[in-house]
């Protein structure tokens, strides 16, 4: 938060602004990129096509996260997840091998 | 800390293709050097700066969306940067975003966000080390705290350690050197074409390592514990307080030994045996009586190291080999098999005698590991090596050699 007395400085005008995670669409999306789907395709977590074996629900996906990061582990998209994956950070997965 | 994979080589150039428009290219240059020093200070790495089109490990960019790596930037915030490990060597930054060289909690510090997509670039995947400089999301640190203990772990777990904790660069002879880059000179007589008068530059060249040279006693010496065989390919040896490591693929070892307790954190120094077993995955140590078991080099399992009991209880065992899924140790001549579930000692009434279960190889052995299906015996006072192969079991035909050349590490 801008500290008292700091004027705020904007951001450039000409730069757009990454889209909050807001949903669970966007959370599936996020923890599909980031490494967290045991499936290893992106934003399928019951695909079809890697068979029978691989099923990967949004909550046991959410559930990883959570316990990774200390969260509390709910398996459901609540404020303190939420937050956190709301913060800048470095585009790369956190999973070498995927 | 997760380390992934090192580069071979550990002199590193990098190369800045455009920079941020606000910094300029020589703050971006100055402020990529620091955070290049922040992993030279604690690993044997030196990194410079390529000169005209000299080719560079390091390919580092400003980029807006999508710039045809598959991984699209997302406009201020989301995604600050992203980096490829090696040996890839491309650092991509958000142009979007706004960067900042001060530590006051606006903007992203661009050295702090640099130096973490270095580390990626040196082989280090994220960490789940909330204090952590690879910790996935940004977070403000001071120039003082760099690197975090994590941090410093994973480097030398890639790299091995950097002994005098000073950031070591290197220049081209050509380079206009950087405010703190430090200049290397060569000792020789040069002659300069100035109106026909010889004039003597004194110059001096990078001091070689003294690691190097241990390097290469590392061949010649008695090590107490040697093993290897784990999914990192490392063969590790253990030589009183100091681990080394030495590594197959890329065909050198650790330029400097890294503190044991460092590597394996609850052990002790002058270690006597120790082995990975190839089934359970399990690194064991032992010395004295007692016995540490560890999950992966940094974590020692609950409840040891333990007392191992049992009458005829070898103390101090010289060696550890595995064969047909159980574990040997040895002392004395002598055989013990040492089964992993119950953690107790077998030895056969009469005991074993190595040369009974390994024809060919003599009394005298010094110590001895296992290594993709083959033990390696060293002997004393002759100072040999025997290679066992334990499908054909037998001394493979063109041993024993003399230490020094006949053992993988060296030749």
């Amino acid at each position: 938060k801008p500290l008292p007395g700091k004027a705020h400085r904007p951001l450039k005008p000409s730069a757009s602004r990454a889209p909050g995670i807001k949903s669970n669409v966007d959370a599936l999306k996020f923890l599909s990129k980031f490494g967290y789907n045991e499936c290893g395709g992106s934003g399928s977590v019951q695909s079809k096509d890697t068979g029978p074996l691989c099923q990967s629900s949004f909550q046991t996906m959410l559930e990883h996260f959570q316990t990774v990061f200390h969260l509390p582990v709910t398996g459901k998209l609540d404020d303190k997840t939420l937050n956190l994956m709301n913060k800048p950070r470095c585009s790369l997965g956190d999973y070498p091998m995927g | 800390y997760s380390a992934f994979r090192p580069w071979p080589n550990t002199t590193l150039k990098w190369k800045l293709n455009n920079q941020i428009p606000t910094f300029g290219r020589e703050k971006t240059r100055i402020h990529l050097q620091e955070a290049f020093d922040d992993w030279a200070r604690y690993a044997p790495l030196k990194f410079r700066e390529a000169v005209g089109d000299e080719q560079a490990e390091f390919s580092i960019s400003f980029n807006e969306g999508n710039h045809d790596d598959g991984f699209p930037f997302d406009g201020a915030g989301g995604t600050l940067a992203h980096a490829f490990f090696p040996k890839d060597g491309k650092v991509h930054f958000d142009s979007a975003e706004e960067w900042t060289d001060k530590y006051d909690g606006f903007g992203y510090n661009f050295r702090l966000v640099a130096s973490h997509e270095i580390g990626h670039a040196l082989g280090l995947a994220h960490s789940y080390d909330q204090t952590a400089l690879m910790y996935p999301f940004y977070q403000l640190m001071q120039p003082k705290d760099l690197l975090p203990k994590d941090d410093r772990d994973g480097i030398r777990a890639l790299y091995g350690n950097n002994e005098d904790n000073q950031p070591t660069t290197f220049a081209s002879t050509t380079a206009k050197p950087l405010a703190t880059t430090t200049t290397t000179t060569t000792r020789k007589k040069k002659t300069t074409a100035k109106g026909g008068k010889t004039t003597k530059t004194t110059t001096r060249k990078p001091q070689t390592t003294q690691p190097q040279v241990l390097a290469h006693d590392r061949c010649a010496r008695y090590m107490d514990v040697v093993f290897g065989g784990g999914p990192d390919k490392w063969l590790y040896t253990l030589d009183y307080d100091l681990v080394w490591r030495y590594h197959p693929d890329f065909g050198h070892w650790d330029t400097s030994g890294i503190p044991i307790t460092d590597v394996f954190q609850g052990a002790e120094p002058h270690m006597m045996a120790g082995i990975l077993s190839p089934v359970t995955k399990k690194i064991y140590l032992f010395k004295g009586y007692r016995v540490w078991r560890f999950s992966s080099p940094n974590s020692l399992d609950s409840g040891f190291p333990r007392r191992l009991f049992g009458t005829g209880t070898p103390y101090n065992p010289i060696a550890a080999l595995y064969e047909k899924g159980h574990i040997w140790l040895l002392k004395g001549g002598l055989l013990f098999k040492f089964h992993e579930d119950k953690l107790i000692y077998e030895f056969d009434r009469p005991p074993k005698r190595i040369s009974e279960q390994f024809p060919g190889v003599p009394k005298n052995v010094r110590t001895a590991f296992t290594y993709d299906g083959k033990h390696y015996f060293f002997t004393e006072p002759d100072r040999n090596v025997y290679v066992f192969d334990t499908k054909t079991k037998r001394i493979e035909s063109d041993y024993p050699k003399p230490m020094t050349t006949g053992w993988f590490a060296c030749q």
